[in-house]
Parts: C-alpha cells; structure tokens; sequence
C-alpha cells in the first residue's frame, strides 16, 4: 500500500494521538 | 523438536506443509469438549508449557509424563455454570483463566494452586453481561460489558494469587465492542472491533479511546484476532466469520489491513481464502500463522503473510476437530 493511499505517516501516531485525545 | 524441523526451510520462506499428530490426550470422564489452551506451570523450580482441556463443567490441567503420554494433574469442577471458553492469558505462570455463562459470558474466573494452602482454588474476577475478552501479557485481562443503558469496558490487573490488583475503566466506544487483540511491540495500545465494523484504539495507561477507523463496507462483522506495530502503520489481522463467497475470492478466511491511525485511512494488504468448495467457522490467529476449523470438521492452516492456506487436516475417525 503506498503511503498517498494512507496519508502522511507518524512514527509516533500513539504518543500524538494520546496528547490529542480526551482524557 | 519442531522448530528445529522447519528450520532449514525458513531462508526460502515456508512450503506447503502437511499436519502431523503429536501427541493425544484421553479423557474418559469427562463429557464433550468444549476448548483447550496452553498453560506456563511453574512446580519444584521447573517451568514447563502444559495443557488444560475444559468441558462444559470442568477444567482440567495435564503435564507431560514422556514423549506422547500425558497425565492429568488436577481437576477443577465449575458445576454452577457451563464453561463457554478459556482465555488465554500470555506469558503469564500457573494462572488460568475460564468464561462462564449461558449463552453469553456471565462471568471470569481465575483458576490456580496456592502455595499459601497447597491447594487447588478458583476465584471471580468479573461479572456482567460480557461481550468480549482478552488476556494481554504481564497479567491483564480486558473485556467489554454491556447494560441497557451503558458499555463498561475495563482491564483488570490480575495478582499471582488469583485476586485482583487494580482496575482501569477504558473509553468506550458508542458501538458494541465485538473482540480485543494485543498490540504487539506495544504494550500500552490496544485494538478491538465493533459491532458497526470499525477498529478502535485505545490507550491502556490512560484508557483514553484514541481512535475509531471504519474497515470499509465490503466486509461486514469484522473480528479482530491480532495486530502488529510497525513502521508508523498498525497492522490488524481480521476474519469476517459472516463473509459471503465472492467470484474474485471465494470464502474469505482472514484479512491482513494496515491502518494509518494519524489519518485513520486503511488498505487492505493481504487475505487468505478458504479452500475451493469449503466454508469455515471459527479462527484464530497466531504471530503470521492463521488456523481454523471448517464445518466439514477439518483444520486449515495459512500463511498469513503469503496468503495461502499451507495444510489442511481432515476430521479423524473419531470426528471434527476443535480449535
């Protein structure tokens, strides 16, 4: 799968969507 | 013994295989069986891998005694209420635990020897009407419980003696939650699957949801069995027990989908078929290996990765197998 399909990639998606989401 | 087998074969990647009976295990007092799972047991400084059968009534726990030959070590009667499933718990020692219910699961109960007494014992860890569980490594088990206004879902920290150290109420989310699967190379993350075909993900330190991403409609009633972290992409391995036979595919068995959880975009990247004229029931997924039992009664075997089934084992005169 290329990464156009999925969108810009974070290595850290967990720690960024943990600061992001509600408590 | 078998590892060391397939070794040579590893470099070129895995060939067909065909299965082979190890070992039987022969128990005349008990009724039908209902599931088997692996359990480490710890006794007189020894740790070893043994087996724990369960029929609707009674768990029992067997150790190898020589090669082929198993004893059965103790047995725990659970007259009260039938046993639906045993739910593995990894890498966890001298610990089992058991689902109990009617139709659905109504309660989990650890089962265990305690030093302390020298007895066998078993203890309630949860109640409720129980819609799906996980064990998760480092003694952690989550399931997801549903009332009619309400979802609870939780993980609770099991201790070595059976009770329960601490408790962690999870986000849930709007849909019913349908299965759990370990993140692997992620020990705080997360997965499960809904009941209106999505994958969630949560943070376990700090039971936040972080993240809902549809499957797609193409394939309703996802399950989930495992997923993997790796390279910014979680990579979720999903059957879809309720798939119809397509022209492209026929019956499908497992998909492997990777997820972007940044956009919550996916693409599918592999799946596996049944065999041509074959319709499947349950699976389960195990690091890159998929298995499940067909209604003919035989046990397919695939190659997650290469999607292609790898062995298929016939049902024995004795009848279908179980998984």
């Amino acid at each position: 799968c290329s990464e156009s399909a999925l969108g810009p990639i974070s290595l850290n998606w967990f720690e960024e969507l943990s600061a992001e989401a509600p408590p | 013994d078998v590892a060391e087998q397939l070794t040579p074969v590893l470099p070129d990647g895995p060939r067909d295989e065909s299965l082979q009976l190890v070992s039987e295990l022969k128990d005349c007092s008990c009724s039908g069986a209902v599931d088997v799972s692996t359990v480490w047991w710890e006794a007189a400084g020894c740790r070893e891998l043994r087996v724990v059968t369960a029929s609707e009534s009674a768990l029992s726990l067997w150790e190898p005694l020589a090669p082929d030959c198993w004893g059965k070590v103790y047995t725990w009667h659970l007259r009260e209420i039938p046993v639906i499933q045993i739910v593995p718990l990894p890498d966890t020692c001298n610990l089992v635990c058991v689902a109990l219910g009617e139709l659905e699961i109504g309660e989990i109960r650890l089962l265990l020897y305690s030093s302390e007494t020298d007895s066998f014992k078993h203890s309630l860890v949860k109640t409720g009407n129980i819609k799906a569980v996980v064990g998760l490594k480092d003694r952690r088990l989550v399931s997801s419980s549903r009332t009619v206004q309400e979802q609870q879902v939780e993980m609770v920290l099991l201790s070595e003696t059976g009770g329960s150290k601490d408790r962690q109420t999870l986000m849930p989310p709007e849909e019913t939650v349908t299965a759990f699967a370990e993140v692997e190379g992620m020990r705080e993350a997360l997965v499960g699957t809904t009941a209106g075909n999505s994958v969630v993900v949560w943070n376990l330190k700090t039971g936040q949801l972080l993240r809902k991403m549809h499957v797609g409609y193409s394939y309703s009633a996802s399950i989930c069995h495992r997923a993997y972290s790796d390279s910014g992409l979680l990579f979720v391995v999903l059957s879809h027990p309720h798939a119809k036979e397509s022209e492209s595919c026929g019956s499908l068995a497992f998909r492997v989908v990777a997820f972007n959880p940044s956009t919550g975009r996916s693409a599918g990247v592999m799946f596996s078929c049944l065999p041509p004229g074959r319709a499947g029931r349950r699976g389960d997924v195990w690091d890159t290996a998929g298995a499940a039992v067909l209604t003919s009664g035989a046990v397919a075997v695939w190659d997650l990765l290469r999607g292609r089934c790898t062995a298929e084992l016939p049902p024995g005169p004795a009848g279908r197998w179980a998984l």
